[in-house]
């Protein structure tokens, strides 16, 4: 089972 | 005050389609390095980058820095009257809430003005890193799309692996699995059609086709599109804007659990 991870979990916010 | 002169207006105009699918509304940053837009879907997922330099544009003029808040279905309604060989002005006066395009024949014989309305978009802004990449992987751009659009009809995910042996887009489904395997290929004559890997340490991710079909509506923007994998970090997926900057695609894996 995968889960779809988010592009907010590796770039932060500026 | 905002006037942007690109007299290859076609490039704007495919460079909406190929957003528009995985983005509703952006901020167009403009300032004096040039027209960008940082953006995510929806779901928060994938995230476009574009970047048209200054001096990709006959004529540049960005008084101070400004965002414009606009719905890219409508944006692309409105480019869509442009002809593929007209010269596109972009023009804003500073506070306005409208954006005006303007369409010139090739000829000079035609010239039309369309305004816009410009919206507030409150977008959160993510600082991408620079970051060295496991594999790096450059094929022509119709070669990727046809692989992500047959794959999509066994699978909802690929896996893309990169060994020294090449590259591999796995998927599976109910009807079945496919394996397609693109090697290194350096055609001498025709650089368009070579596929080149750079890969420091092989990498195997797994991410939605459903995005990467989007990504691939970019393809129109250029001949190779470069795939960058490294295990702890989303794919970007590369499409360079002739001369002027390029197009790229944030996508986050699918991780085991």
């Amino acid at each position: 089972q995968c889960i779809q991870k988010k592009i907010t979990e590796y770039f932060s916010k500026t | 005050m905002l006037e942007l002169r690109l007299v290859q207006g076609s490039l704007l105009k495919k460079v909406l389609e190929a957003i528009r699918e995985l983005v509703t509304d952006a901020n167009f940053d403009c300032s004096g390095t040039g027209f960008s837009l940082q953006a995510m879907d929806s779901s928060h997922v994938a995230l476009v980058a574009l970047l048209l330099r200054a001096e990709g544009f006959e004529h540049y003029r960005c008084d101070r820095n400004l965002s414009m808040g606009m719905n890219l279905n409508n944006m692309a309604k409105m480019l869509r009257c442009a002809g593929n060989d007209d010269i596109i002005t972009i023009k804003a006066d500073d506070g306005s809430d409208t954006v005006t395009f303007m369409f010139e024949s090739p000829k000079q014989d035609k010239i039309a003005d369309f305004e816009m309305k410009l919206m507030d978009i409150d977008s959160e802004h993510l600082g991408i890193p620079d970051s060295e990449y496991q594999a790096i992987v450059r094929m022509p751009s119709a070669e990727f799309m046809r692989i992500c659009k047959d794959l999509s009809s066994i699978g909802d995910t690929v896996i893309i692996s990169v060994t020294k042996e090449g590259v591999k887009f796995s998927t599976s489904g109910e009807i079945g699995s496919a394996n397609i395997v693109c090697r290194q290929n350096q055609t001498v004559d025709k650089p368009e059609e070579a596929t080149v890997i750079e890969m420091q340490e092989p990498v195997s991710l797994t991410f939605a086709l459903r995005y990467m079909n989007s990504f691939t509506k970019a393809s129109s923007l250029s001949d190779q599109v470069t795939i960058s994998l490294s295990s702890e970090l989303p794919v970007v997926v590369e499409y360079k804007i002739a001369e002027m900057g390029y197009i790229r695609f944030y996508l986050a894996p699918k991780i085991e659990e």
